[in-house]
């Protein structure tokens, strides 16, 4: 910790410290939007495609169809020589074009610790060349995450998301996507976000994922019931957020509120299961790991994790009645800017669809940490949330874009993400 | 509870010495200087891993060397809690001689160690 605290103290480090800031630390314009990949990079949000003027960045409405320049860093520029009209006019307009955004949690950031890690058995110089990466991301990987990712998973499974799924509906929407997520974050955290970044004039709608699964029930406290967010508090957290969101989106824009996480399941499935530190000698299960954690009161999710089947019980009952606040906020509740939509149960039907095909639920959960879903977890959890949605209001995505051939044929990768 | 990161990191770093030892037949010493060799340069890893492993290898080593675990070692060098208002807090199961006992005799092993004295400063 006196190491962190040294390197916190660097001036130019110091907002990585700061828990509420989620802006990137190296944007020479300052337009929060970056060419460098970790430390709130474009790990996180959209490359920037030109970080020495503040008038390019993902996700704005293209200046003069971006006849010359491409100021929305879609990699869609210039004109058909054929007939002088601009590609971003002739591909892009009319096509309800948006960028996708998260705020949440560990889970919306994709924590994770490579077991390799802790497993000496396979440890090699190639396991730990990750780990500089790792620490400037907060030990997230967004990159690889359920909303936001977009790289070739280097973690097992497979990658898709909800931004990959809308690129691949729309090329114009090609890096407009933000990570606002972070470590820790419940509905109290989210209500002082001031990370999002969109313009109402300039930039286009978009698509915000408000995903706190777990921290509203989940805290390392012995006490932990009293420490829980209760449904009241839930209630105004939440539409103190929507409201802060109604000031800054753009009109059209839509919010999907996801239901707290089923974490029930974790102690079911994995309490007599080796932890990553016992499979060599098997003496250290994840009963033993969470009881050790609690007992130093570090234990992340103390109603969960936890061999007191009524306190786990409790702890359901609890997230269940704040899914149920947001629920019924989708229901009622009406903004300027957006419309709000709920999705339940996100975790329960990816278990249920993975043990359907035969596979073990084992294989969902971060073996590290016992607690967060893992990359096979999110690429399904973000295939259900996007075939959910269109079934459900296929106007939130948006319709296909004709001309996404043609965009690929003529731009081809559109400069990476 | 006190140092509870610091009780997880030491548990968890003398696990994976002992388990590196185990799997390629070393003695510490040669675990310690494996694990620190496969860390990277950046940010200072290596050379923070191998300060480490100079200031508590030689207990390390005597400790290990006695068949004790992570969780007695990091008691023994002070690393988790031994406040008697505190619980022992472990993750193995508890060594046949009783928790408290078998610290004790860590501590016992350890008494001519300068790193012992220093650990609170540190």
């Amino acid at each position: 910790s006196l190491y962190l605290r040294k390197i916190c103290n660097q001036p130019l480090l110091k907002g990585l410290c700061e828990t509420k800031s989620s802006l990137p630390m190296l944007d020479i314009d300052q337009d929060n939007f970056s060419v460098f990949p970790s430390l709130r990079g474009y790990h996180w949000r959209g490359r920037d495609c030109n970080d020495t003027d503040n008038s390019f960045y993902p996700g704005r409405r293209p200046e003069d169809w971006d006849l010359i320049r491409d100021s929305n860093c879609n990699g869609i520029w210039g004109f058909d020589p054929e007939d002088k009209i601009p590609y971003e006019k002739k591909f892009c307009d009319g096509t309800d074009s948006r960028g996708i955004m998260v705020l949440g949690d560990s889970a919306a950031a994709h924590f994770h610790i490579p077991p390799e890690w802790l497993t000496a058995i396979n440890m090699s110089e190639q396991t730990f060349s990750n780990l500089p990466v790792a620490i400037s991301n907060e030990f997230d990987w967004p990159q690889l995450s359920m909303y936001t990712g977009y790289q070739n998973s280097t973690i097992g499974g497979w990658t898709e998301s909800i931004y990959l799924q809308l690129r691949k509906n729309n090329l114009c929407n090609h890096r407009d996507y933000q990570n606002l997520a972070k470590n820790g974050y419940s509905s109290d955290n989210l209500r002082n976000t001031n990370s999002l970044s969109r313009d109402q004039e300039l930039d286009k709608p978009a698509v915000v994922f408000y995903a706190v699964i777990g921290n509203d029930v989940c805290n390392s406290h012995a006490d932990t019931l009293k420490h829980m967010t209760t449904p009241k508090q839930m209630k105004l957290n939440v539409m103190t957020t929507l409201e802060h969101l109604d000031t800054l989106l753009p009109k059209g824009s839509h919010v999907v509120l996801v239901a707290l996480a089923a974490g029930h399941l974790l102690w079911d499935i994995l309490h007599d299961k080796y932890h990553p530190i016992g499979q060599l000698n098997k003496d250290v299960t994840y009963n033993q790991l969470y009881g050790f954690l609690s007992c130093l009161e570090s234990n992340p999710c103390e109603g969960w994790m936890n061999k007191n089947e009524t306190l786990r019980n409790l702890t359901t009952e609890r997230a269940n009645q704040l899914s149920d606040v947001l629920k019924e906020i989708a229901v009622s509740q009406k903004f300027h800017n957006f419309d709000v939509i709920y999705i339940g149960r996100i975790y329960e039907r990816v278990f249920a669809k993975w043990r359907q095909m035969g596979k073990d639920p084992v294989d969902l959960i971060e073996p590290v940490d016992g607690f967060h879903p893992n990359q096979i977890a999110s690429a399904l959890g973000a295939d259900l949330i996007w075939k959910e949605v269109v079934n459900m209001r296929p106007e939130v995505f948006g319709k296909n874009n004709p001309y996404n051939e043609e965009i690929t044929a003529i731009f081809g990768d559109q400069g990476g993400h | 509870v006190s140092n509870r990161y610091t009780c997880i990191g030491c548990v968890l770093m003398v696990t994976i010495i002992e388990q590196l030892a185990q799997v390629h037949n070393n003695s510490v010493q040669e675990a310690m200087t494996t694990l620190c060799g496969y860390l990277p340069e950046e940010a200072r890893l290596r050379s923070t891993c191998i300060v480490l492993a100079e200031l508590f290898g030689p207990d390390l080593i005597k400790l290990i060397n006695h068949k004790l675990n992570a969780d007695v070692i990091c008691h023994a060098v002070q690393l988790c809690s031994n406040d008697p208002v505190q619980p022992f807090c472990h993750v193995f199961q508890k060594p046949k001689a009783g928790l408290k006992r078998s610290i004790k005799y860590a501590q016992w092993i350890l008494k001519e160690s300068s790193i012992m004295r220093n650990t609170e400063f540190l």
